[in-house]
């Protein structure tokens, strides 16, 4: 078995919905 | 007639990430399979982080949306309680706290992505992001 040798790495906060821009008051 | 593609059979698919295995950078460095990540990771990644924070969304409402396999959630986010809907797919996962993964259709999401989830309820507390002030 060839192991590839570039495995894609996503950075932790790619996994989570960006759901407010900011908190404004 | 409209446009056929070759992949218009297939669903659309959700960002690669969120497949078993995905391998995940903390903030820290440390790599962690994407099925493996906890509660702590997200918050330590933040505190580390100096642009984004974690912020609390409360799922208030899911419904069905006109999208085939998508549902429309609403949450109520942070402290401030912004109300904010997002159309995802249904077997889209969000990651609550103290529990992991959910989503609305978990047997979609096993199927799909191999990533074992919970189903998703009114009431969960969902981990979001949002941008620390810059200003």
């Amino acid at each position: 078995n060839v192991e590839p040798r570039s495995v894609p790495v996503f950075p932790w906060h790619s996994l989570v919905p960006f759901l407010a821009p900011s908190q404004s008051d | 007639p409209p446009p056929a593609s070759p992949l218009s059979a297939t669903c659309p698919s959700l960002p690669p990430y969120f497949m078993k295995g995905s391998i995940i950078q903390l903030a820290d460095g440390k790599l962690k399979r994407v099925e493996d990540l906890k509660t702590e990771d997200f918050i330590q990644s933040a505190e580390i982080s100096s642009e984004l924070k974690i912020d609390s969304s409360t799922v208030e409402r899911i419904e069905g949306s006109q999208t085939p396999n998508s549902a429309i959630i609403q949450f109520a986010v942070g402290e401030h309680k912004a109300q904010v809907s997002v159309e995802v797919l249904v077997e889209y996962p969000f990651f609550v706290f103290g529990q992991g993964w959910s989503s609305c259709s978990p047997d979609r999401t096993t199927q799909l992505l191999e990533l074992s989830c919970a189903k998703l309820s009114v009431g969960d507390v969902c981990i979001s992001l949002t941008l620390k002030n810059s200003k």
